[in-house]
């Protein structure tokens, strides 16, 4: 309750005029730009103890699953936006889980930062849906203006695409492997090489 | 090859690979001669003392003449193509400040995206008194000063080219008095040449943004601003905001959606494309080295 509140608090403010329009003096926008971090940060914390929740007691899961769900991280990514995660970033198996807010199913193509390969170290991934099936997925490159964004701290070279499928007001996770080699019998594996100058790509 | 085509049969945006532009867009069977492009208002300089003499800043919107194109006609893009099943994508760098990434999926959705980097826009040093770097697309569509706005993300209101419904208006300010805000949609619908058959174009924004119709078939959004004067409204500074040394860097999304005018669900589907703008999926990460295949 105290972090919704917050961010209601902050929204509240978000709405005087000269915050609305930008007419705000310098000092203010970055007040501005403070609260809502700090608000939305906080929601974040407690969406992901929410999804805990509801995860270590749902019924259709097994009682295994219901545990490890207790200690799940469910971290956020707000730099997603300059192509920066440090889970994607990092770790060589993840899940990521969505949450469609909508009041009906959503399908969006979902964009992960991760690293790209080189000729000689060839990564490749594969994302499974919540049923194991491996879901059609590409890897693109992150271009050089994206890259070098100042304040961009991630190293990652590419991005992995897939299209997820949510339900109304409701969650979807996605298991996402890196695999260090290229895996010739990876369902839908898609690599890319960081090189570009060496890539190839059919007509 | 002269031009380079993206996307699939059904949504498609071909570019002139000498320009590097988009030219053309077929939308479902729509086709549409589309252009897209990044321009620049200058910003008006005075000294605010009387109504003509107003700086363009914080509050104020009164450009300095037509919009200039950020690279002339004869400077081309430079560009990089990348294609795979699920996604076509460019990447175009239009001079020092401006950048882009042009996405056509080629499943699931029916839109096209316009993917813009502005900025650092240049500094004090820069001859004008400020830049404004606008998204324009241009269509050979015939809309007689037609357009169409959302108000506040709720109905769709009709606009005309230096026109008001209520009484017969003079605009003295030929971009600023034709500029609304543009809070999720901007759309015209018009016959193209030598056509009988009216196509629709929409683009949605990922935020609000002022934006207008300034001549036929035309749409343009403001994107980014950079102002060296206070316009004396109050704030008291100019809108000159840095970051990391430099002038800011904005990133944002354009979708682009067009069709046959006959499409009587095209708005519709505009307002629900709006909606996942506005309501996006929310991302959350956990480490998935507990669970094998079989597991998961």
């Amino acid at each position: 309750p105290d972090s919704l509140e917050l961010l209601r608090e902050a929204m509240g403010v978000m709405q005087h005029h000269d915050a609305i329009t930008g007419t705000e003096k310098q000092h203010v926008a970055e007040d501005y730009a403070k609260l809502l971090h700090d608000a939305v940060s906080g929601c974040a914390e407690s969406s992901g103890d929410a999804l805990r929740k509801i995860f270590a007691n749902a019924t259709n899961v097994s009682s295994q699953y219901n545990k490890m769900a207790v200690n799940m991280e469910l971290e956020t990514c707000p730099g997603l936006n300059i192509s920066q995660c440090a889970y994607s970033e990092r770790e060589d198996s993840f899940v990521v889980t969505l949450y469609n807010p909508l009041a009906r199913t959503k399908k969006q193509f979902v964009r992960l930062p991760v690293q790209a390969g080189t000729q000689e170290a060839q990564i490749s991934y594969t994302v499974l849906d919540h049923e194991g099936k491996a879901v059609p997925s590409q890897l693109v490159p992150v271009p050089s203006f994206v890259r070098n964004l100042p304040g961009r701290t991630a190293n990652t070279t590419a991005e992995l695409i897939f299209l997820a499928e949510i339900p109304p007001v409701g969650v979807a996770s996605y298991l996402v492997n890196r695999q260090k080699t290229k895996n010739s019998e990876g369902e839908n594996a898609d690599y890319l090489y960081a090189d570009l100058k060496s890539a190839k790509y059919n007509k | 090859a002269d031009q380079l085509v993206i996307g699939t049969q059904d949504l498609s945006l071909t570019l002139d690979t000498k320009s590097g532009r988009v030219i053309n867009g077929s939308f479902n069977g729509t086709e549409l001669n589309l252009n897209q492009e990044f321009l620049y208002y200058r910003g008006a300089s005075g000294n605010n003392e009387v109504f003509e003499n107003r700086s363009s800043g914080a509050y104020i919107f009164r450009p300095n003449g037509t919009a200039h194109p950020i690279l002339d006609g004869k400077d081309s893009i430079k560009f990089d193509f990348v294609a795979g099943d699920l996604i076509d994508e460019v990447h175009q760098t239009w001079g020092d400040f401006v950048h882009q990434i042009i996405r056509v999926y080629k499943v699931g959705v029916d839109y096209a995206e316009f993917d813009w980097v502005v900025g650092p826009l240049p500094d004090k040093k820069d001859p004008f008194d400020g830049r404004e770097i606008i998204n324009r697309f241009t269509t050979n569509l015939k809309t007689d000063g037609h357009f169409a706005t959302d108000s506040n993300g709720r109905e769709t209101l009709h606009r005309k080219l230096n026109h008001r419904d209520t009484w017969n208006v003079s605009i003295v300010e030929q971009e600023a008095g034709n500029y609304y805000p543009i809070t999720s949609l901007l759309r015209l619908t018009g016959m193209p040449e030598n056509s009988d058959k009216g196509v629709s174009l929409a683009v949605i924004p990922d935020r609000a943004q002022g934006g207008s119709s300034l001549a036929d078939g035309q749409l343009e959004l403001m994107v980014h601003r950079r102002l060296f004067r206070d316009d004396a409204f109050g704030v008291g500074e100019a809108l000159n905001e840095t970051a990391y040394g430099e002038g800011l860097i904005a990133r944002g999304t354009h979708y682009v959606r067009a069709g046959s005018s006959e499409d009587k669900t095209a708005l519709g589907k505009e307002r629900v494309l709006a909606q996942d703008v506005l309501l996006p999926v929310i991302l959350f990460f956990s480490s998935g080295k507990n669970y094998s295949k079989e597991q998961w």
